[in-house]
């Protein structure tokens, strides 16, 4: 364990936490897409299936995993029970959120088929979650880049996610460096992930620092 | 010898 995956892993974990404070302290749903909630359910229980095994790697991993599959389905059931509480609130979301996922779920299937570690369910199902991560927050950002403005927990809540990945990177070369081992896959996806970030992380941090420099005297 | 490989990261 080095720092960068403990900071990766938290990041990771700060950025639901941030979501579902968002949710239900804001008790709005405005700007945040249900598809890339589902998406990311869909990532968890397709790479965690090693939980069924019980072949449990370490404690911290086994509370993580069981932590991230129920916090993300969490996410949407709070996103689904606003049908009834803010119905406007959610007609909106179907309305901007039209990001085809179809796609992003074609791509990534195949990507898994062709590209795994070994020809096995289990395997091409941690493919598939793989891909499929790297690409779920772009319902997300579509919508951010379509609707021009959000909540500011919403943008902090894409920089957190978008920071765990990009830390995971330091985190494999610390780990090859060490260990001399390195995932080529998950490495390639962690890549693709942070060049799908990196666009926004340069409109978060123009942002941030645009509104830093109008605080200036 | 079990050959399924173990992903140690989340």
């Amino acid at each position: 364990m080095n720092p960068f995956r403990i900071l990766g892993d938290l990041s990771h974990l700060a950025s639901i936490l941030v979501l579902i404070f968002n949710i239900k302290s804001t008790n709005t749903i405005e700007g945040i897409s249900i598809k890339t909630q589902v998406l990311y359910v869909l990532v968890f229980l397709t790479r965690y299936l090693d939980l069924f095994s019980f072949r449990l790697v370490s404690f911290y991993n086994t509370i993580m995993k069981l932590f991230f599959i129920s916090s993300s389905i969490y996410v949407v059931v709070l996103l689904q029970r606003s049908k009834t509480t803010q119905a406007v609130a959610y007609k909106t979301m179907l309305l901007t959120d039209t990001f085809k996922v179809q796609y992003i779920l074609l791509g990534t299937l195949i990507a898994a088929f062709v590209i795994n570690h070994k020809f096995t369910f289990v395997e091409i199902a941690w493919s598939f979650s793989v891909w499929l991560e790297s690409v779920a927050i772009l319902p997300q950002l579509f919508m951010l880049s379509k609707s021009g403005k959000s909540k500011s927990l919403t943008v902090h809540y894409i920089f957190a996610l978008g920071l765990y990945r990009t830390l995971y990177i330091p985190n494999w070369i610390w780990r090859y460096h060490t260990e001399g081992v390195i995932d080529k896959i998950a490495l390639a996806a962690g890549i693709i992930q942070t060049l799908v970030y990196s666009d926004f992380f340069y409109l978060y941090y123009k942002k941030v620092i645009k509104r830093s420099a109008l605080n200036l005297p | 010898v079990d050959s399924t490989i173990v992903h140690d990261e989340l």
